[in-house]
């Protein structure tokens, strides 16, 4: 290790002035609360955060040009962060980074924090490459840890940590806003080939695509981290029957069983969940088709057509698939209206694109993962029949809850009066 | 090794900008070949690279990975 400098105290405050666009806010803030927690729990260091004032140490993100900064960034990739030296106290992320938590996808936001905070309490880089004080970043690590020579480092700054003083250190670090869940082995889904529970256009022309536990967004460019589904709707369980987001009324639908749930943004609105009473449980999609601003519910060979905002004679229903949706499969995984005014429907690892007038069209259906979720061709031997990766028990998920700016819910009809 | 000029620019920007090469306080810009050469030998030797001080494919993957911003005082000029 190498060393710049150290602050003549050993209680520091802090302040997080904003956060990146890419995380949830409060998976964010959990990730750089960790990312001094991993300090100060081998070094006689507590830090406190602070909303007011002139903090130690500064956190914030900045892109290529920032009034504040005279050393700028370069666009996503190559410098991800920089940080002053004791007892100066900026850390500065690059804001054109994907920040990711809990994934492989991008870059680990709680790691390179707890580097640039490693610096900040002056440590400067590791010859280690396998050190959290290395200069290169080496990828996501789900059992991350310090490296024996970030611990010596930063000891023989500070000293060792006082066993006798743990509990007393560890109430002063805020963290229990977001508490540490150790979770149960679980799943986390290969997009490249698992079979889909539900897709979606969400709010702000998003992709949302689920698959037992997690759900991840589609972009024109690639995908986006895995995360929990409850990390993103507070309440949601996982292993969803169908997902429908309406740009009428702002509202998502998650059904599952014989239960409905009812979000705006990532907000439950109340009174939900609400049991299913007047279209059969155990749906397998869901679209909202903006031509007629109707909510489809989609089972077996079957389709109920719902208006959110007015009483619906559900009794008519369910009535065939294949009359209105010409083409379209039965049982399908998950639908969705898109972007571009098709409808699409989605079965197995193959999905079928229908025109304005519902007819399927030609040359469908193709292949989910080719096409949807940026997979190359898959070479033989190199997936695991299941197509899973498999989180270990001692794996730590950030259980976070982002907020979202609710709105006034009026009593209107529903789909389970 | 012939490097195409752009490549030679963006190698020593590297090096330069975390700290294995240093400008000096007078004179030209121009680095002496062994300047370069110990600058890219204390880079392998930090990125634990077969260290040869020529810029190899390796070191060529290594100066694409993303890192932190801050310097990298691996050689002896920054630790005197």
């Amino acid at each position: 290790y190498l060393l710049l400098g150290r602050w003549r105290k050993k209680h520091l405050t802090f302040q997080i002035l904003n956060l990146p666009s890419t995380l949830p806010p409060y998976t964010a803030r959990a990730a750089l609360l960790q990312a001094f927690k991993y300090w100060s729990s081998v070094a006689p260091l507590t830090f406190q955060e602070v909303q007011d004032g002139r903090a130690d140490i500064r956190l914030s993100f900045h892109g290529r040009q920032s009034p504040y900064c005279s050393n700028t960034f370069d666009g996503p990739g190559r410098v991800l962060a920089h940080a002053d030296i004791p007892e100066l106290g900026s850390i500065h992320f690059d804001e054109d980074e994907l920040w990711t938590e809990g994934t492989y996808w991008g870059v680990n936001l709680r790691i390179i924090a707890a580097h640039e905070v490693g610096h900040a309490l002056g440590l400067g880089h590791s010859r280690y490459t396998q050190a959290l004080m290395a200069p290169v970043y080496a990828g996501y690590r789900p059992y991350f840890k310090l490296h024996p020579d970030d611990v010596a480092g930063i000891q023989s700054l500070y000293g060792k940590k006082s066993p006798d003083t743990t509990e007393e250190e560890e109430e002063e670090m805020q963290v229990p806003t977001v508490p540490l869940v150790t979770i149960e082995p679980s799943p986390m889904p290969n997009p490249c080939s698992s079979e889909l529970d539900a897709m979606m256009l969400g709010p702000r022309g998003k992709t949302y695509a689920f698959k037992g536990d997690y759900v991840w967004t589609v972009t024109d460019s690639g995908l986006g981290p895995l995360f929990r589904v409850s990390a993103l709707w507070e309440g949601l369980p996982g292993n969803l029957d169908a997902a429908v987001y309406s740009p009428r009324t702002q509202w998502i639908h998650f059904f599952k069983g014989d239960k409905v749930w009812r979000y705006i943004n990532f907000k439950m609105s109340p009174g939900f969940p609400k049991k299913l009473n007047k279209v059969e449980p155990n749906l397998d999609a869901a679209l909202y088709w903006p031509v007629n601003q109707k909510v489809f519910l989609f089972k077996d060979s079957g389709y109920w057509q719902w208006d959110e905002l007015a009483r619906t004679d559900l009794s008519r229903y369910p009535k065939p698939i294949k009359e209105l949706f010409t083409g379209a499969p039965d049982q399908p995984s998950a639908a969705m209206s898109w972007r571009d005014g098709r409808v699409y429907f989605f079965k197995g690892k193959e999905y079928w694109r229908l025109t304005r007038q519902l007819l399927v069209e030609k040359g469908y259906p193709r292949n989910i993962a080719h096409n949807w979720m940026h997979c190359r061709p898959q070479i033989p031997g190199t997936t695991s029949s299941t197509g899973n990766i498999t989180l270990s028990t001692t794996d730590t998920i950030l259980d976070t809850t982002p907020s979202a700016t609710d709105s006034t819910l009026g009593t209107t009809p529903s789909v389970t009066d | 090794r012939v490097l195409r000029r752009e490549e030679k620019e963006a190698v020593m920007d590297y090096l330069l900008q975390y700290g294995y090469l240093q400008k000096p306080l007078e004179g030209a810009d121009n680095f002496r070949l062994e300047d370069i050469t110990e600058a890219l030998r204390a880079f392998q030797e930090a990125s634990e690279l077969p260290i040869s001080g020529w810029m190899d494919d390796a070191t060529k993957a290594r100066m694409r990975q993303p890192r932190c911003g801050l310097e990298d005082p691996f050689n002896q000029k920054t630790l005197k």
